[in-house]
C-alpha cells in the first residue's frame, strides 16, 4: 500500500492572507477608482502562482503602484489599521530602476509572506512600491508609529535583506506627518 | 501562539518546484 506524502500536494499555508492590489495613474478618474485589487493568496505556491503572472515594477508605466496588505487592511493612509502608523520608506535613484528596483520589491514581498521580522511582523500592515519618473520607493507600512521596538526591528532586518550599506540611512515617517507635510520632505521619527 | 515562517531559500526553492 503506497501512502503518498503529504509534502508533495499540500499547498504550505502561510500565516497570513494577503491582497495585492494595483493602482493604475488614469487623471480622469478618481483616486480610489483607480486603486484595484488583483487577487488574494494564503499558501507559498499561490503568492508564486500570482507573483510569476504579473508584471515586474520597472515594466509599469509612470504613476503606478503595486501594493501588498493584509487581506481586510486597505492600502491607504485613512485605513483603521494604518491610521495611526506609518512606513520605513526607500527612494531610489533613476539608475536603481534597472538595477534594483524589481529584486528589492521581490525580497520585499518574500518578507512579508514569508513573516521575516519576528514578533514585530505582527505590526506589519504591507508594503508599496511607487513607480515614479523622479524616483520609485518601496515602504514597508506599519500599524503604530509609537511601537519603536518593533518599528526599529523591521527597519533593522528590512536593510538587511536588501543587503544596503551600513551608512545608507533609511527613515520612518508617521501616515500622519506625510499626510500633513507643508514643504516637499517630510521629518522622520526614526532611522537606521 | 506558534507563527508560520519561511525563510527566503525555502520560499525560491519553492518558486522553482513543480
Amino acid at each position: 500500500q503506497v501512502v503518498a506524502n503529504p509534502e508533495q500536494y499540500i499547498k504550505h499555508p502561510l500565516q497570513n492572507r494577503w491582497a495585492l492590489w494595483y493602482f493604475k495613474n488614469d487623471k480622469t478618474k478618481s483616486w480610489t477608482e483607480n486603486l484595484r485589487l488583483i487577487s488574494k493568496f494564503d499558501t507559498v505556491e499561490d503568492f508564486w502562482a500570482l507573483y510569476n503572472h504579473i508584471q515586474q515594477p520597472s515594466k509599469l508605466n509612470y504613476g503606478c503602484d503595486y501594493c501588498l496588505f493584509k487581506d481586510g487592511i486597505k492600502p491607504m493612509w485613512e485605513d483603521e489599521r494604518n491610521k495611526l502608523g506609518g512606513r520605513w520608506l526607500i527612494t531610489l535613484n533613476r539608475q536603481q530602476r534597472h538595477n534594483d528596483l524589481d529584486r528589492y520589491w521581490m525580497e520585499t514581498l518574500l518578507c512579508l509572506v514569508g513573516e521575516s521580522f519576528d514578533e514585530a511582523s505582527e505590526d506589519v500592515c504591507g508594503a508599496v512600491v511607487n513607480v515614479r519618473p523622479k524616483g520609485d520607493k518601496l515602504a514597508i507600512w506599519t500599524s503604530n508609529c509609537q511601537n519603536r521596538d518593533a518599528i526599529m526591528t523591521i527597519g533593522q532586518l528590512y536593510k538587511e535583506r536588501l543587503s544596503l550599506p551600513m551608512k545608507a540611512l533609511i527613515g520612518y515617517q508617521s501616515h500622519d506627518d506625510t499626510s500633513s507635510k507643508s514643504g516637499s520632505t517630510t521629518k522622520n521619527m526614526y532611522s537606521v | 501562539g506558534t507563527r508560520i515562517i519561511y525563510d527566503r531559500k525555502f520560499l525560491l526553492d519553492c518558486r522553482n518546484s513543480p
